[in-house]
């Protein structure tokens, strides 16, 4: 899943 | 990861040993505001359910369950610890009014309707104005112990050092996350007001007092 990907920030 | 996101995540686990540095040497939490710590609480829960399911790194992971347990911990030191030393008189922002709006976003810009993307985006617009009850009880009392404002600086640091990561990660990976960064300008600008009093007093070795 695409988003998810992205929510590797804290 | 690039140096601003470190140095940001880095001052971000300093605020949080500034504050409980403060509460345990003071033995008070007084000047610190429950409600702020309530809803980062909530921040963090919100954001972090994807730890069952997303893997991103080691770092990513130690840091989620840190940053869970420590703003749960403050929050038992407020509320049972160093109970009587808390004044609710003083932290009075209505925090539904954060809350509601907060969730109403949520619901409406996400990046996928589940339950997932939307407690996210909850947890990313929460952040942005979970410090609204302490800095209206900076206002309200007009003045802070140096060591509460430090605490402030450094969450102001960190969430400052976001901006230039984002710019950073644009030119690098091409990635922007428009929720994530439309959130933390807001979030960064919030301390404006905060930085110039600390910067032209505090850092002076003058106490920080608002102008009456």
């Amino acid at each position: 899943k695409d988003s998810s990907r992205s929510h590797d920030e804290l | 990861m690039n140096l601003f996101r470190l140095l940001g995540d880095l001052a971000h686990l300093a605020s949080i040993f500034i504050l409980l540095h403060k509460i345990q040497t003071t033995r008070s939490c007084r000047g610190i505001s429950f409600k702020t710590q309530a809803l980062y609480v909530l921040v963090f829960l919100t954001r972090y359910v994807d730890l069952f399911f997303h893997w991103v790194s080691l770092y990513n992971f130690v840091m989620k369950i840190f940053f869970i347990a420590s703003s749960c911990y403050i929050l038992y030191l407020m509320k049972y610890r160093f109970r009587p030393t808390h004044d609710p008189s003083l932290d009075t922002f209505k925090i539904e009014y954060l809350l509601g709006p907060c969730f109403v976003l949520a619901l409406i810009f996400n990046y996928h309707f589940e339950l997932a993307e939307v407690l996210w985006a909850f947890s990313i617009y929460l952040e942005a104005v979970a410090i609204f009850p302490q800095l209206f009880m900076l206002q309200r009392t007009g003045e802070a112990e140096a060591i509460t404002t430090h605490y402030l600086a450094a969450l102001g640091v960190y969430r400052a050092l976001y901006i230039p990561n984002w710019i950073y990660r644009y030119f690098t990976e091409g990635v922007v996350d428009p929720i994530a960064v439309v959130a933390g300008i807001v979030q960064t600008g919030l301390y404006l007001d905060f930085f110039y009093v600390y910067f032209t007093k505090v850092l002076q070795g003058q106490k920080f007092e608002l102008p009456a």
